[in-house]
Order: structure tokens, then C-alpha cells, then sequence
């Protein structure tokens, strides 16, 4: 009698969290923007067999998003996962994997990304600042703002605008806006930016040097603002992950889709 | 009427009596929230 075909796999097996912690590296170490994602939940799992000790797992994972830029050497156990009340973003993903012998590899993988609704945040959280577009005129300038502040004075190297992860603005008590973003170190200390920033390119990518910006900005009543930017250091980057190299790139609102 | 009530009664008979401390298995997915449910 042919051996009875194996239990189908629960979404908190061990298979299934060992296939999906493998998943979710993958998609942080192939994300080129924004931030890292955490598992928040198995959805579903199906498994194929190919053959012996062969398998196909198709797996749908529901992840959120940390508060650790892409490029954060940080590892994923130590960034935390971004509050309901912080405007949550949250990833769906499916992904393909294929278990050779024991042996996780993903072979696809498909997420979108977006943000939770304003209307949910607001329904808990009434005077929770929401999520701006990255467009929006006020957080570029106010970007622009922050990075030239920190740039005039900073003794070290001239930093590039990578991309915006994420900012608010809010309106009441006091008319605030707050951003993310990521930058790069150029071949400039911030004095020769000064005489010709044009020349201010930044460092190849055996010298790369990447950090994270935060930045508030107090508009009225009267004007304040805070920035304070923290360089990772240079990072041996993974072969198969071409690097930021583009500044001023702007990460889509979230609501994109990766493949 | 007499037919309805044998059938309600054939029906209350033919349940499978569960075993005494039975705990239904929770449903294989979707798996349990690590965060927040958005």
C-alpha cells in the first residue's frame, strides 16, 4: 500500500518557521530600499514533493516593518518592529522555495508593501501623526534643510541624500515635521563641499560608507530644528547586492511592490 | 410528526460520542501573530 501522503504542515511547524525565517532574510538581503521586515505571521504554507527528499513550499508570510534602514548592519533580531501607533507598514509577500535534502533555497519571492490605513490609526490613535508622502513638498525641503544643517556642521566627510524612508507631519499641538532618510559619505570633507560640492561624489563601493538620518523640524510657532545622523561604517557589502549608489533617490510611498 | 421526531431523535444518536477531555487541533494556518494584526 503506497505510504499515505505526509500530514499537510501547520503554519506553526517547525518546517514551516525554519522556511520562512529563510524567506524573510532573503527578502531583506534583496531589498534595495526602505526598511527591513519582520515576520509577523505565516498566512499560509503548501508543500509539492518533487521526489525524494525533494520539495516545493509555497509560502505567504505577512511581515511588518522594523525601524532599521535597509542598509543597517543591525541584524534583524535587534531592530524592533515599528508600533500600530507609529503607522505601521505592513508586507505581504509570497515566496518559492524549493528543500533539497534538507536544504532551504528560495526560488522566488513577490511582496507588497503598504502602509496600515490612516483611518485604523486614527480610530485608536487620534492625535497619532500619519505617514506623509515622500513627495510632499514640505518634507523635501525640510530634508533639504537638515542635511545642509548637519552638513555646515559636521568635521567629518560631506554626506549625499540617499533616500527618504519614511516622515510625518503633523499639524496640532505645534505644526511638525519629522523624517527619515539615508545617506552617504562622499569623497569631501564637508570644508571642500563648501568651495565645490559638485566634485562631492560618493565613496566607491570598497569604501562605502552608509548611515541613517533622523530629523524634526518645529515650524511654528516659532522654527527649531534637530538633526542627528549616525554613519555605519564601511560594510563588506553581500556579493549579490548591488549597493545604494544613486543620492537623492526617494523611496515610493509604501504601497510598492518587489520581486 | 412521528417521522420528524424519530429522525431528531436517529439524528441525537448517530453523534459521534467524544472522548471525555477532548481538545479540538487549532487549524493548521494561518499560524499565530508575532507583532500586531493590522
Amino acid at each position: 500500500v503506497p505510504a499515505a501522503p505526509p500530514a499537510p504542515l501547520g503554519c506553526d511547524d517547525p518546517e514551516s518557521v525554519a522556511a520562512a525565517e529563510v524567506a524573510v532574510n532573503y527578502i531583506n538581503g534583496h531589498s534595495h530600499h526602505g526598511y527591513k521586515f519582520a515576520l509577523n505571521r505565516i498566512e499560509d504554507i503548501r508543500v509539492v514533493p518533487q521526489g525524494p527528499k525533494n520539495y516545493i513550499i509555497f509560502l505567504e508570510l505577512d511581515l511588518l516593518e522594523t525601524q532599521c534602514h535597509i542598509l543597517s548592519p543591525t541584524p534583524l533580531l535587534n531592530c524592533t518592529v515599528r508600533s500600530f501607533a507609529e503607522h505601521a507598514v505592513e508586507g505581504d509577500c509570497d515566496v518559492k522555495l524549493q528543500k533539497v535534502d534538507g536544504t532551504l533555497s528560495v526560488l522566488a519571492s513577490k511582496c507588497h508593501s503598504h502602509a496600515d490605513s490612516s483611518e485604523d490609526i486614527l480610530k485608536v490613535c487620534p492625535d497619532c501623526p500619519l505617514l506623509a508622502s515622500l513627495n510632499n513638498t514640505e518634507v523635501l525641503g525640510m530634508v533639504s534643510a537638515a542635511l545642509n544643517d548637519y552638513n555646515s556642521k559636521t568635521t567629518g566627510s560631506y554626506l549625499r541624500l540617499l533616500e527618504i524612508g519614511r516622515a510625518k507631519i503633523q499639524y496640532h499641538p505645534v505644526h511638525t515635521v519629522v523624517a527619515e532618510f539615508a545617506v552617504g559619505a562622499t569623497n569631501c570633507s564637508a570644508e571642500q563641499a563648501k568651495a565645490n560640492v559638485g566634485d562631492c561624489q560618493l565613496l566607491p563601493e570598497d569604501q562605502s560608507n552608509f548611515g541613517f538620518c533622523t530629523a524634526e523640524m518645529v515650524k511654528r510657532p516659532s522654527q527649531d530644528l534637530q538633526v542627528d545622523c549616525q554613519l555605519y561604517g564601511h560594510q563588506v557589502p553581500a556579493p549579490h547586492i548591488p549597493l545604494l549608489s544613486r543620492p537623492g533617490v526617494t523611496y515610493a510611498h509604501p504601497g510598492q511592490d518587489t520581486s | 410528526s412521528v417521522a420528524k421526531r424519530a429522525v431528531a431523535e436517529a439524528a441525537q444518536h448517530d453523534k459521534v460520542p467524544r472522548p471525555v477531555g477532548f481538545v479540538p487541533l487549532p487549524p493548521p494556518c494561518p499560524g499565530k501573530i508575532h507583532h500586531f494584526d493590522i
